[in-house]
């Protein structure tokens, strides 16, 4: 366990905090993809089925089981609690173009031929174009509230310190995950537009909209 | 190197 990886986990745990306080506070998912959001609740259901056959540490069971809530808390919210707050004309973006190649990637590229093998590959390719159907949205809507710029950010620094986590690792302890560390440049690539926005607007007080 | 039953991250 380094500093990049634990930096990275608490960004990716407030990333989730924000969103679900600014749900509960506004009692509104106005402006959030419950698509974005059903797909990071399937990423980790589909990844952290390990919960059940391997034991890693306290530290790994409690964040999964977190994260597992957390996410799934945010699916009802959006789609239970506050439905009628919720933009569904404008998260229109269209899950089968992500998740037909998803699916038919992780069973072609994948470490081991087995279920939960399968499985965590496709949650790791999946994971990575999750956010397509949230910055579709905002570029559809061509703005976002601050508050959801915020939550967009820490998830987009969680996969920046994760890849500093890789280099570390690699350096340490020659641990190499191809998988992973592919599809975690792919998903920080979808970010730089974002993070652009983000320092250039948001950091001086404006609100994040797109010309 | 990488022990694909034990992935470790989150």
């Amino acid at each position: 366990m380094n500093v990049f990886r634990i930096l990275g986990d608490v960004s990716h745990l407030l990333a989730m905090i924000i969103l679900l306080l600014k749900i509960w506070r506004s009692k509104s998912c106005a402006g959030i993809s419950g698509k974005s959001q059903i797909l990071f609740a399937l990423v980790f259901t589909t990844r952290y089925l390990d919960l059940l056959t391997n034991f890693i540490s306290i530290y790994n069971t409690v964040m999964k089981i977190i994260f597992l809530a957390c996410s799934y808390t945010t699916v009802y919210m959006i789609y239970g609690k506050y439905r009628n707050t919720f933009d569904s004309e404008n998260d229109s973006f269209r899950l089968e173009f992500l998740l037909v190649p998803v699916t038919g990637l992780s069973f072609l590229e994948n470490y081991n031929f087995t279920p939960l093998e399968i499985l965590w590959t496709f949650s790791i390719y999946l994971e990575s174009v999750a956010i397509l159907p949230q910055l579709f949205m905002i570029s559809k809507t061509g703005e976002a509230e601050t508050i959801t710029t915020h939550y967009l950010f820490f998830l987009g620094l969680y996969r920046t310190l994760y890849l500093a986590n890789w280099i570390w690792r690699y350096h340490t302890e020659s641990f190499y995950d191809q998988i992973a560390v592919v599809s975690g440049v792919v998903q920080t690539i979808f970010y730089c537009d974002f993070f652009y926005l983000y320092v250039t607007k948001v950091l001086k007080g404006k609100k994040l909209s797109l010309p | 190197s990488m022990d694909s039953t034990k992935h470790d991250e989150l």
